[in-house]
């Protein structure tokens, strides 16, 4: 298994491939992607040693081979269908979003408390009411969970999404969920993050 | 400075410890907390090391003044103005977010480029054209820029948050951002994460 530092830096040099190759670039150097990412050099030699794609010396690697190569490795290929539960401004943010296609993901169906949303389309995905939950899981193969609901109910949604069959939870609710050893949690606190970025802004302006 | 894998943890021990108090809790132990949040028990008494407050033995720490102690490291206290450029779905449930507040960010102010929106409100918050951009920086001391345009148009939003003054950017357009050496960009790559997501699902299950 990879280790998720290195893990996270790859869909990245995804979106950057993608990209690149959209403006027309076929083979690509891994100090290019180095000095465009803003990462070492040695760290990129290294992540692209992970893809069993070689560069070639003096010119360097082709853009769509590592392209392939990553898209197998993340398992892009592989549509996984998953449910929004809470579609409020978060959750519906995401399932207006197009991009999670091309990584691999099917943002299929939103659940809601609210009687107003229940019936009706956010993104052009069905909003239901929670009790439609376990059948919709089963019937589709739904995988992943997304919890965008207010935090003093992420726990509840939580034990329903696992209840249904679900295996991984993408967490968007600022606290911690108890969940049994064999389903996976990825927490996104995005308030978090920005911490970090007003941190280094305070820092920098003490020096 | 601090390294970011821990400056990263403690939003999240800020966020768990307020909760912790809310539900009653006075005196908290380091092995609670690494139980509670999943984290490596080493790990935690390292960070609390990082703060000034001393734990008691067989008690444990004081949760109000570790909640100060962060506030105060994490610079809470310290209210930063910020604008959002991109009023569509995600720059809009940023907007509407009361959270950011708690951890010391006032989203004061919106920018998008569609005629619909400008003098609009939206979250309570007023929103302009780009044409004003320099202005509303400048008379309120802004200091953090949120981008949340699409991906082709956010270099060009970039270049205009640094002219306008700002120092600071939170990017979530999934591309690079080319800066001057005394900018930090934070970028936010939401599918990133959702890839780790979905390769440690797809790696179990093959297990
Ligand atoms: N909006 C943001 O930018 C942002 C940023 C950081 C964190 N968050 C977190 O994301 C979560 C969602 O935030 P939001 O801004 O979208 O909130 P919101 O209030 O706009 O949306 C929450 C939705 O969840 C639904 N809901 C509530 N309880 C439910 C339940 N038990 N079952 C099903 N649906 C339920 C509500 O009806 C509502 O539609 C919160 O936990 C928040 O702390 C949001
Ligand atoms: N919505 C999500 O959940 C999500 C997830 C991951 C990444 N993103 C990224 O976040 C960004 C925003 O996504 P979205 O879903 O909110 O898109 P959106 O299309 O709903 O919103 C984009 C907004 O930006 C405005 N805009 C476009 N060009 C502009 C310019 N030059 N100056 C000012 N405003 C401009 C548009 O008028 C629109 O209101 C995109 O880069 C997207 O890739 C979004």
């Amino acid at each position: 298994n990879m280790p998720q530092p290195a893990l996270r830096r790859l869909p990245q040099y995804f979106g950057y491939l993608v990209q690149q190759q959209e403006q027309g670039v076929r083979i690509i150097s891994s100090s290019r992607i180095a000095e465009d990412l803003n990462l070492h050099p040695v760290q990129v030699r290294k992540d692209m040693a992970l893809t069993r794609v070689s560069g070639k010396p003096r010119t360097g690697f082709d853009v769509q081979a590592l392209i392939d190569e990553l898209a197998r490795m993340l398992d892009y290929n592989n549509l996984k269908n998953a449910v929004v539960v809470g579609c409020g401004h978060l959750g519906s943010a995401l399932l207006n979003y197009r991009g999670f296609q091309g990584y691999g993901l099917n943002l299929m169906a939103g659940f809601d408390s609210n009687p107003e949303l229940i019936g009706s389309r956010v993104g052009d995905v069905p909003i239901y009411a929670l009790d439609e939950l376990d059948s919709i899981v089963h019937e589709n193969h739904v995988q992943i969970g997304v919890i965008t609901v207010p935090r003093d109910h992420a726990q509840d949604v939580c034990d329903r999404l696992v209840g249904a069959g679900i295996k991984a939870i993408w967490n968007f609710a600022p606290t911690h969920l108890f969940v049994p050893a064999d389903i996976i949690v990825q927490n996104e606190n995005i308030a978090a993050s920005l911490s970090v970025l007003s941190k280094r802004l305070s820092d920098q302006q003490l020096r």
